[in-house]
């Protein structure tokens, strides 16, 4: 029996969500969060 | 996040930009549902409130922390964050939530390694006092759903997170589903006492029986067991890990005659929404023409009237094992969802039996594919499988490819196979959303964790040689046999190579009696497309762009007409047919102080005018009545 094809629908690429904004060079706060001003001075 | 200013709502209004992709936007809505179902956060469409979160398609995926009263409050969603677990993470952000190895006692269970952290990365892994972050006496949670990754922001492949107990190394950073913990804190955090959706869980493991009651009209009774001798040896439950207990409830058929029956009806409950999902496991030791019944009975609002209608008729039951049974319900009434076996022909050495039984105001999934002997099939030679042929509501024949040959990743495939209702149907397969969930079979579904993925077919995707990839499966896929000899065409598979590792699918309850239960829909999400709300003459994007909204003020559709959401902020806003004018808190305190002025000096003339008034009446009465007057015994 022929198989068909069958596609990643991430393009082989299985990332977490730091691993996203990783690779876009994003430079969130903990990978992931926008910081306010009162949180940014907590920080 | 400590501190009440960062509280949203109970509902959270939102808005999901024209920007998002369809499968997102069916993602999100389906997050939307797992924080209806396990907490009182609920979300309802953006309708001029002041502040409000716009999920929109950005630069990656990322939130704030908590309500940041800015008005509009950006969530993105961004390419590869379509996925149910990473929109839950999001929202639980803006919820007020920190990752948790930020927690203030992070140190006591994990080891961050900083020689293998990204240089310039290392604080991402800052974690933060205990008057920044209340962790509301809820242990260190390894499994929250807000957990970094045991390798995340490394600069190779060796963790930058150990756990100091050794078992949670592959648990970390596992994004299926909120935690028991996270559930925990987030309902602390909202004051949550009830949910939205929830309405019932019971695995008769309380002699309460979850407040279930026996019917007098009936034959037999339903008993409380924890195992029947010609099956099932254990309750669903616990599955026999603790012998003598775990209980299920069980209707002897063999003690009675054919047509017999037993009844046995929930607690009265109330629903919210008018649909419901009915999902329990049922056990058959009896005849293969017993049956159970599922009907409901509703009671009217005036509580006079009570209707009992029957819902489903489950026949030729699987014997042998514990089965996973979905009935739909659409009770708008309270009601009670009664249970009725009925004992059929033949002979029985046992009975039917039912546990973990769970009720809940959402939609139940379309196909069921129960596999069993799961672990045989890990350890086969060939590991890869299809599904047995399914259809979709709208038609669309297909089947599921799991992929068992790339250990320890599991794949799960969707393909489009050739169908009955082809010719009927459009092709390329425009905008059907499949989700493919792997049960975890807790007993509870508060407490479970499943694994869950969706795809969307894009009508305009094609692949190498030009086709679209989602036509039609006679046109562009390979023919196939079936077991039974039947050919077929099966079109491209399009899905996920790692749905979820080897590990993760021993955990939990995924594999319950060594039975697997992949939970497919395939729906129709072209509503989600707003660019193509069908209209007479015009579509959406045509009405708003002949009607502009000033002031970033967005443009949508309201009973076929264009009209403005305008923006607003904690003290201020802007209104109008197109949110020409701006309001403020300010110019509403000059107006109500000027008013008041206005009055208070309008009050003083009319007072003063009076005053005088009266004042000249009295001065010239003494006058006119002195003339005559004649004074005796005045100071008798």
């Amino acid at each position: 029996m022929p198989t068909p094809e069958i596609f990643d629908v991430d393009n082989g690429l299985d990332r977490d969500i730091f691993d996203i904004n990783e690779d876009l060079g994003l430079d969130l706060f903990e990978g992931d969060i926008i910081l306010d001003e009162i949180q940014e001075r907590n920080a | 996040i400590i501190g009440e200013r960062y509280r949203w709502p109970h509902t959270i209004p939102y808005v999901l930009d024209d920007s998002l992709e369809m499968n997102a936007r069916g993602v999100i809505l389906k997050a939307f549902e797992r924080y209806r179902l396990k907490s009182c956060i609920d979300f309802k469409p953006w309708s001029g409130e002041p502040n409000y979160i716009s999920v929109f398609k950005g630069n990656g995926c990322w939130s704030s922390v908590g309500k940041q009263l800015t008005g509009i409050q950006e969530l993105s969603i961004g390419e590869g964050c379509d996925k149910i677990a990473t929109v839950q993470h999001e929202f639980l952000h803006a919820l007020g939530f920190w990752h948790e190895q930020s927690r203030s006692d992070r140190n006591d269970y994990v080891s961050i390694i900083w020689n293998r952290i990204i240089s310039g990365k290392e604080r991402n892994f800052d974690f933060y006092d205990d008057q920044v972050i209340d962790s509301m006496n809820v242990p260190y949670d390894y499994s929250s759903v807000m957990h970094y990754g045991k390798t995340a922001f490394g600069n190779g492949s060796e963790p930058t997170i150990i756990t100091r107990v050794p078992d949670f190394m592959d648990v970390i950073g596992q994004r299926m589903d909120f935690s028991d913990s996270d559930v925990l804190k987030l309902n602390q955090l909202y004051n949550c006492s009830s949910s939205l959706s929830f309405m019932e869980s019971c695995d008769f493991e309380l002699g309460n029986v979850c407040g279930m009651i026996q019917s007098s009209a009936d034959s037999a009774d339903w008993q409380r067991l924890s195992e029947v001798s010609e099956g099932p040896e254990s309750d669903h439950s616990n599955m026999g890990r603790c012998r003598g207990s775990g209980f299920f409830m069980h209707f002897n058929s063999s003690s009675v005659n054919e047509g017999a029956t037993a009844i046995l009806e929930s607690r009265i409950l109330y629903p919210k929404r008018g649909f419901q999902c009915l999902q329990f496991f049922l056990y058959n030791s009896g005849s293969e023409d017993d049956q159970l019944n599922i009907y409901i009975r509703e009671y009217s609002t005036a509580h006079l009237s009570r209707t009992l209608t029957l819902v489903e008729q489950i026949k030729d039951i699987p014997s042998g094992s514990w089965q996973l049974y979905h009935i739909t319900l659409n009770a708008t009434n309270k009601f009670r969802v009664v249970f009725e076996g009925v004992r059929g022909a033949g002979a029985s050495l046992g009975g039917l039996s039912i546990d973990d039984i769970n009720l809940s105001e959402t939609r139940c999934p379309h196909h069921v594919w129960h596999i069993r002997n799961f672990t045989q099939l890990i350890g086969s030679p060939n590991g890869s499988f299809y599904s047995p042929p399914f259809y979709s509501s709208k038609g669309y024949a297909f089947q599921i490819y799991l992929n068992l040959d790339s250990l320890p990743k599991i794949g799960m495939y969707f393909h489009l196979i050739s169908g009955a209702n082809d010719d009927q149907l459009e092709w390329p397969c425009p905008w059907q959303q499949v989700t493919i969930t792997i049960l975890d079979q807790t007993p509870d579904i508060r407490q479970r964790m499943s694994k869950q993925q969706s795809l969307t077919t894009d009508p305009f995707l094609t692949i190498d040689n030009g086709n679209y990839f989602w036509d039609r499966p006679s046109k562009v896929g390979a023919q196939v046999i079936f077991p039974n000899g039947t050919q077929f065409q099966r079109g491209r598979g399009r899905g996920f190579p790692n749905f979820m590792s080897q590990e993760m699918l021993k955990s939990r309850d995924f594999i319950k009696g060594d039975d697997v239960y992949i939970l497919l829909t395939v729906e129709d999400i072209s509503h989600l497309n707003t660019q193509n709300d069908p209209l007479p003459t015009l579509n959406v994007n045509d009405l708003c762009a002949s009607f502009r909204c000033e002031n970033d003020g967005i443009c949508i559709l309201q009973n076929g007409k264009a009209e403005c959401r305008c923006r607003s902020g904690d003290d201020w806003w802007y209104m109008g047919e197109r949110c020409e004018k701006r309001g403020s808190t300010r110019d509403t305190i000059v107006i109500a102080t000027s008013s008041t002025a206005a009055v208070f000096a309008l009050m003083l003339i009319i007072t003063l005018v009076s005053v005088y008034c009266t004042r000249k009446k009295y001065r010239k009465e003494p006058s006119s009545r002195t003339v005559n007057t004649i004074m005796e015994n005045q100071y008798a």
